[in-house]
């Protein structure tokens, strides 16, 4: 049931998006987060054998089954999560970035994040001074279940507030902008302890930023209706 | 015949500072590799991944920037330009393919922008600190396998300018780029001097066949309370060949139990 073999035909020069059937699982181990249960991770691996030429590449990617579901909390105007249906009570750490000379190691990384499991946090909020963080970080928070708020890059002292106030339209390149997002989602969207995007830190993107990234991060209507969604 | 997969670049990297560099990017990638061998050399050996600041330090040119006031000891880009932390790195790689290989050169991350030669080919690397670069190689990897690159990474555009009273984001100047913003200073940490200009974060090489798989994206969906779930795999390929490719694709899903056994 874990293993499923399709036949694709590409014309020359061709670059497609190609789509699985389904793969069907009975009760697999779920993935949650720091203190709610174990972190299951499953490895996917991905091959492609071309005819005539052997295996052309391969791909593979730990993966782990969790529902994340956030809510905004109409009387307090907090944000509630869910994560397998269950309600969890979010201890959070901020995050900026493991050392400011970038030198992120996977042990410094391991190290840093495992002492923030060690301190019953269950996220990560990376804020959107600092870096979209790297794999090797997302990880170590898949490892220790710690879930992850990722900010873009934006925020309230650089793009619209602050003292002077600054400039709220943004970087000069919105293009640029979302270009990054949407390489940055792509890398980093297949860990189960990536929890939630945020547009900035104390502010809000300019709107043209705004839209495209709420667009572009839409639950896909198929899996509004899978459980608690 | 190269073997299918990623070879990380991580070891035996050169930088220097641009202003030292008499060569062009050409010549370093053909005729005048860089040596550290003569000790007058601008060449030193190079944190990569990493930041220009961390190879100053790594080669003891700058104080350590987070000891007591020390990084009021090195020169802010404001005040030096930014060409002074415009810097070259250099490495060589052996990558010999076979028929039907092809190689891409991959960057998950580099502030801020770059110019790449490899083997005397220029590529100009697009801005932005938060993305990924890859450049297909394979027409322009030496023969004999022997590879030379070289890196000259340029700042942020706009690195910005600490005001005296510091504050939070110095003047804002680098919220005009895409990039961390932490580096003009905050009430928790000082201005990074570079503003984290570098190579930081994997370079590597990767290997394939005619075609190639792309960022695939693995979404579960659930139901009747968790005990029926669905993966959905969806995931680019490219046909870099000049003919139909007959291909069979497979996903497998695995556990690994104790002692490296697998359930499939």
């Amino acid at each position: 049931e874990h293993l499923e073999t399709q036949k694709v035909s590409l014309s020359p020069g061709a670059h497609v998006q190609y789509t699985f059937p389904q793969l069907f699982f009975y009760k697999p181990s779920l993935w949650w987060p720091n203190g709610m249960g174990k972190q299951s991770l499953y490895n996917v691996e991905i091959t492609v054998d071309v005819k005539g030429y052997g295996e052309s590449d391969m791909w593979s990617h730990h993966f782990g089954f969790r529902k994340i579901v956030s809510t905004i909390d109409s009387s307090t105007g907090g944000r509630l999560f869910k994560v397998n249906g269950q309600p969890i009570f979010i201890r959070g750490g901020n995050w900026i970035l493991s050392d400011g000379l970038l030198r992120l190691s996977k042990e410094r990384y391991k190290t840093d994040i495992k002492f923030h499991a060690d301190m019953n946090f269950n996220m990560m909020r990376c804020w959107g001074g600092g870096l979209a963080e790297r794999p090797d970080f997302y990880y170590y928070c898949d490892l220790y279940g710690l879930l992850v708020w990722q900010e873009f890059w934006i925020t309230g002292d650089c793009d619209g507030r602050g003292d002077p106030v600054s400039n709220p339209d943004g970087p000069l390149d919105h293009e640029l902008f979302l270009f990054c997002a949407r390489d940055t989602v792509k890398l980093l969207r297949n860990h189960p302890s990536l929890a939630l995007w945020v547009g900035g830190n104390e502010q809000v993107p300019p709107s043209d930023i705004n839209e495209a990234l709420k667009n572009d991060l839409q639950l896909h209507p198929y899996f509004e209706n899978s459980n608690g969604g | 015949m190269a073997e299918i997969g990623k070879t990380v670049l991580d070891k035996g990297w050169l930088a220097a500072r641009s202003t030292e560099v008499a060569l062009t990017g050409v010549q370093l990638t053909t005729s005048d590799p860089p040596s550290i061998a003569d000790p007058t050399s601008p060449w030193m050996e190079a944190a990569v991944p990493g930041t220009v600041l961390g190879t100053l330090l790594k080669n003891k040119l700058i104080p350590d920037p987070f000891y007591g006031l020390q990084n009021e000891a090195i020169l802010d880009i404001a005040d030096s330009g930014r060409e002074y932390y415009t810097f070259w790195f250099f490495t060589s790689f052996e990558c010999k393919l076979s028929n039907n290989q092809h190689a891409d050169l991959n960057f998950r991350a580099i502030n801020y922008s770059a110019e790449v030669y490899l083997n005397g080919h220029k590529e100009v690397l697009p801005k932005g600190m938060f993305r990924r670069h890859s450049i297909d190689i394979t027409d322009i990897l030496n023969p004999d396998g022997q590879n030379l690159l070289a890196v000259i990474v340029y700042p942020p555009d706009h690195p910005g300018r600490i005001p005296p009273a510091g504050g939070q984001g110095g003047d804002h100047e680098i919220a005009k780029d895409v990039a961390a913003q932490y580096v003009e200073g905050w009430d928790w940490m000082t201005p990074i001097r570079d503003r984290n200009t570098g190579i930081w974060d994997e370079v590597s090489i990767t290997v394939t066949g005619p075609v190639k798989i792309v960022d695939p994206h693995l979404v579960s969906s659930f139901f009747d309370d968790y005990k029926r779930v669905y993966l959905h795999t969806t995931t680019e390929l490219v046909n870099k060949s000049a003919w139909e490719a007959e291909c069979s694709l497979n996903i497998q899903v695995s556990t690994e139990l104790e002692g490296n056994m697998c359930l499939v």
